[in-house]
């Protein structure tokens, strides 16, 4: 999974 | 970037042009809640913190600063501007912050994807993100004459939500591991609290009558 910071929403 | 994201950020951005529109021409802020606007602020204060130390892409930062400048902009024209304050309805809109802002931060401690600060104020946002609208709801329900800019207002932050599922959808069949169950739940209880309010303003709509929603 991608690291929630590198969530790209808004 | 899919369709849908791309259509639920500009549907975001419309809403919050529709407001900024009655706020600074019209300079009214008649039946918008002050505590959902104090909420927003919080939650994008909160969720973009990485801001400039985390770069996604132009577009994403360019659309944080908006979200972020027209959430606190907004909060100062209803709190401070002399003309539009005396249109707030502070009589009605009487939700309390901390019963909605504790229990999103004690959950944002419980649940999270990672024990960091980041991680649990961006946890926080969602979870805040998905009942901010609360106080909104509350006050349209007491307000007998809700204006069009309001209603729509309203309408395009619900449409906005309801599209962001659809986005989830379409990257869940399209990009593997895109599973990401905070977000999807706080989003889906976010939109489901608009079911009510879609159901009397299409109403509305159709019949060609006035906005209202029953007490």
């Amino acid at each position: 999974n991608p690291e929630p910071e590198a969530h790209d929403e808004l | 970037m899919n369709i849908f994201r791309l259509a639920g950020d500009m549907t975001h951005l419309a809403s919050v042009l529709v407001l900024l529109l009655k706020i600074h021409t019209i300079k009214s802020c008649a039946g918008i809640s002050l505590k959902t606007q104090e909420l927003y602020a919080l939650v994008f204060a909160s969720r973009y913190l990485d801001i400039f130390t985390h770069y996604v892409s132009f577009y994403n930062t360019v659309m944080k600063l908006i979200f972020l400048g027209s959430a606190f902009s907004i909060v100062w024209y209803i709190r401070r501007h002399k003309l539009v304050r005396r249109s707030y309805d502070k009589d009605h809109d009487t939700f309390r912050h901390y019963f909605i802002v504790l229990p999103c931060l004690i959950l944002a401690l419980l649940i999270h994807e990672k024990f960091t600060f980041r991680v649990v104020m961006w946890t926080f946002s969602l979870y805040l993100e998905a009942v901010a609208i609360l106080p909104q709801l509350v006050l349209l329900q007491r307000t007998r004459n809700i204006d069009n800019l309001t209603g729509q207002y309203v309408f395009l932050l619900g449409a906005y939500r309801a599209l962001y599922i659809l986005n989830w959808v379409y990257r869940y069949f399209t990009e593997p591991h895109y599973v990401h169950w905070i977000t999807w739940i706080s989003g889906l209880i976010q939109t489901l609290l608009y079911a009510d309010f879609f159901y009397y303003y299409f109403q509305s709509w159709k019949n060609n009558v006035k906005l209202e929603l029953p007490a």
